[in-house]
């Protein structure tokens, strides 16, 4: 959070910007679910901060090490629920567990979290010197409340949130008068159930954001896969992870001169220019040997002892790297590059061992000069942070990626937010935190961000729905990055980011506080998304308190109005209707832009949109048709209306399925 | 012995503003089905009351089957383990 909001454009700096109108989203709460909170950590001071806000009915609640006093006017919820957890757990010991029967944060992901979404400003933090800046929140004047739902189960070392908790969380929350809903927790692929709304999440969700509370979620971390993203409920917000403009460049020097800036987070001393090796057979030994990340550990010692050793790995995964250092240190090297596709994870290596990555292609130019020098040698120098450009924004690589595996004409994920090293506070008991303070990486992180942004929103438009402040992100959303350059989405090979990689694309704060026109959605919407998913008219009844008919025929799913069109089986042509809210000037002509995804006609009707005191909302129809004859993938384009101060864009998928429901391999 | 897993009986949007009524009638619900007023007290984990009506409860496999019958149930699923992203 050091570089997060600058570099998307909310800087403090700017008297006029959404941040200072909004007094820094102080009259917001966001509810945190996560794995409790620290509560102190400077990140929850509330220096400044005003009176709690009077729609504020939640409270804090005391247990181990935790008493309700240490909550203030930021952090003014803070309770726990772990009957779930525990009345499936049976084996744990609450007595002798590690984690804190409390709110209290043991793991520090909660705190982490938190401090993205709406921690305060804390100067002059960095992580051993990287990263270097000012610690906040993106509404770093909004209140916090913790809902600690995740438990760290000791037997098994692994932290584990029951969903009969986050629900009881959720409830609770609703009850309390949060504004947003912030939970960077999620299921694995393939989801669970037959249809969305058998979900946890997916059901309290639903009545939460029936309530106004605009629910965050992270969208997963199993990409660069299709169809991984989780959390795909048509109202929820879900979010994917990029890069920064900034990395931890670390300049590995050859001994021809020749010098490569790899990635680490390595802060120790520089390694003065030391023997370079690659293990592999010199074609006169019995001996074994590995140049593969994760079996250095079968060279004898002899090979790797008081050297740098270059290894090879296809994994993007940090478990590599650490298992790469681990091996190199216990046979006495000095330090390990790895060369590996690309994982946006970097990490530090216990003890500040020095592990610096570098791609495949830097990697075999290491490995020709390791094979073309007598005597290779290598020094590494301690990593600084390298901000702005050449430094691109990327989609990361484990970021989940659409399409929706349960209904693909609900795009998701829906927007993009930083959530590669970012750093925040922690616990200060966690392994690789500095002063309470540490890196971390996944879309957990990015959740946060857009929570803080949704936070600021909340604050200036306290009338929108969820479905409004959704459009308004998605629609002004950046498709490249803040200085104009392409996003690239992360993989094997890297390509240029599409609406599965980041939705609509990165957040864009200042251009969301005024989009313009939005595609609103209420509960008549959601009704008509249920019918059209197969729900039966006495579920859908039950689920909002009142009779539902079902229209006969059953509306398409693609007329619902998200703030996307996505069609994964066009096979002649499809006619779908949105309708957009004024939300700008009341006197507003809008005129449609569109670019067509390549082989499609996409007529829209009418081409012009006029609001007025009386129009505040008015519908269109697209008409998409084709000349593909064979089943194809997803072609992109987009449909904007231009009032030439609001651009207003979605993004149009469309993929044809001549021959339908095939299993396209041949 | 038969198994008990927490499970997630939801009943959709709540049919009265007061919590302790709400509360009470999924004591009501599961008092019929486990038969007893104790044995519902005991496997009751949450009441959900606030943003919804529902409950978390403590069955088996054929109480969690006959629970989803009721007209009121929208559905019972069981409980399901998230992680941290």
């Amino acid at each position: 959070t050091t570089r997060t909001w600058d570099y998307l454009g909310l800087s403090a700096a700017n008297p006029k910007n959404l941040l200072n109108e909004t007094n820094m989203g102080a009259q917001s709460i966001i509810g945190v679910i996560d794995t409790g909170v620290w509560p102190e950590s400077e990140v929850f001071n509330d220096h400044g901060i005003g009176p709690v806000p009077s729609h504020w009915k939640g409270g804090c609640e005391s247990g181990e090490a935790f008493n309700s006093s240490h909550c203030n006017k930021k952090l003014i919820g803070a309770k726990y629920f772990i009957n779930g957890f525990l009345s499936e757990n049976e084996s744990f010991n609450s007595t002798e567990s590690l984690d804190f029967i409390s709110p209290r944060d043991l793991d520090g992901h909660g705190t982490h979290v938190s401090t993205i979404a709406g921690g305060s400003y804390v100067p002059n933090i960095s992580y051993k010197g990287l990263a270097e800046g000012t610690v906040r929140g993106g509404a770093s004047r909004a209140r916090i409340a913790m809902y600690k739902v995740c438990w760290y189960l000791d037997d098994e070392d692994i932290t584990s949130c029951s969903s009969a908790d986050i629900l009881k969380a959720m409830d609770e929350a609703m009850h309390d008068g949060v504004d947003v809903l912030s939970i960077s927790l999620g299921s694995d692929v393939p989801m669970y159930g037959e249809t969305d709304i058998r979900d946890g999440i997916t059901t309290g969700a639903f009545h939460a954001v029936l309530k106004g509370i605009t629910v965050v979620c992270a969208g997963g971390n199993s990409g660069p896969e299709a169809q991984t993203v989780t959390n795909t409920a048509p109202w929820i917000v879900t979010v994917a992870a990029t890069t920064l403009d900034r990395s931890f460049a670390t300049p590995i020097t050859l001994g021809n001169n020749k010098v490569i800036l790899g990635q680490a987070m390595y802060t120790g001393p520089e390694v003065g220019f030391t023997s370079l090796v690659y293990p592999e057979n010199p074609g006169n030994s019995n001996a074994n040997f590995s140049g593969t990340c994760e079996e250095l550990s079968v060279n004898s010692n002899l090979t790797m002892v008081g050297k740098v050793v270059l290894c090879f790995t296809p994994s993007p995964y940090s478990a590599s790297a650490s298992s790469a250092a681990r091996s190199v240190k216990k046979a006495g090297g000095l330090g390990v590059i790895i060369a590996r596709q690309p994982g946006y994870a970097i990490r530090p290596c216990p003890d500040d061992f020095p592990c610096v990555a570098v791609d495949w292609e830097l990697g075999t130019d290491i490995l020709l000069y390791i094979r073309s020098s007598g005597l290779p040698v290598v020094k590494i120098k301690t990593s600084r942070t390298l901000i702005g450009q050449p430094v691109g924004t990327k989609v990361a690589t484990f970021s989940s990626r659409g399409p929706n595996s349960i209904a693909a004409a609900i795009l998701k994920p829906d927007i993009a937010a930083p959530g590669v090293s970012i750093l925040a506070a922690t616990t200060t008991n966690t392994t690789f935190n500095d002063q309470g303070f540490i890196m971390m990486s996944g879309t957990s992180m990015a959740t946060p961000a857009i929570s803080g942004v949704v936070a600021l929103l909340k604050a200036l438009h306290r009338d929108w729905s969820p479905a409004a402040i959704r459009s308004a992100i998605v629609t002004t959303a950046w498709r490249t990055d803040p200085f104009g350059e392409q996003i690239f989405a992360e993989g094997s090979p890297r390509k240029l980011a599409d609406p599965f990689d980041y939705g609509g694309g990165l957040v864009n704060p200042e251009k969301a506080a005024k989009p313009g026109l939005v595609y609103d959605l209420g509960l008549e919407d959601y009704v008509l998304y249920m019918c059209s998913a197969g729900y039966n008219e006495s579920s859908i009844s039950q689920l909002v308190g009142k009779a539902t008919i079902c229209s006969n025929p059953k509306l398409s799913i693609l007329d619902f109005n998200l703030p996307s069109i996505t069609i994964p089986n066009l096979k002649d042509e499809v006619t779908l209707t949105r309708t957009l809210t004024n939300v700008g000037p009341l006197d507003s002509v809008y005129r449609v832009v569109v670019e067509p995804p390549l082989g499609f006609q996409v007529t829209v009707e009418p081409k012009t949109l006029v609001f007025n005191s009386q129009t505040k909302r008015v519908s269109f129809k697209v008409r998409i048709s084709t000349t593909h004859k064979i089943n194809t993938g997803y072609y992109f384009g987009s449909l904007t209306w231009s009032d030439s101060v609001h651009n207003v864009t979605i993004h149009v998928s469309v993929r044809t399925q001549i021959l339908q429901n095939y299993y396209d391999e041949n | 012995i038969v198994e008990r897993k927490v499970h997630i009986v939801y009943l959709g949007e709540k049919q009265h503003d007061d919590p302790e009524f709400v509360t009470e009638s999924h004591h009501q619900m599961l008092w019929s089905l486990l038969g007893s007023k104790e044995d519902a007290h005991e496997s009751l984990v949450y009441s959900y009351r606030h943003g919804f009506s529902g409950f978390a409860a403590k069955l088996t496999k054929s109480q969690a089957k006959k629970i989803a019958d009721v007209p009121e149930v929208v559905h019972v699923i069981p409980d399901s383990f998230y992680k941290l992203k």
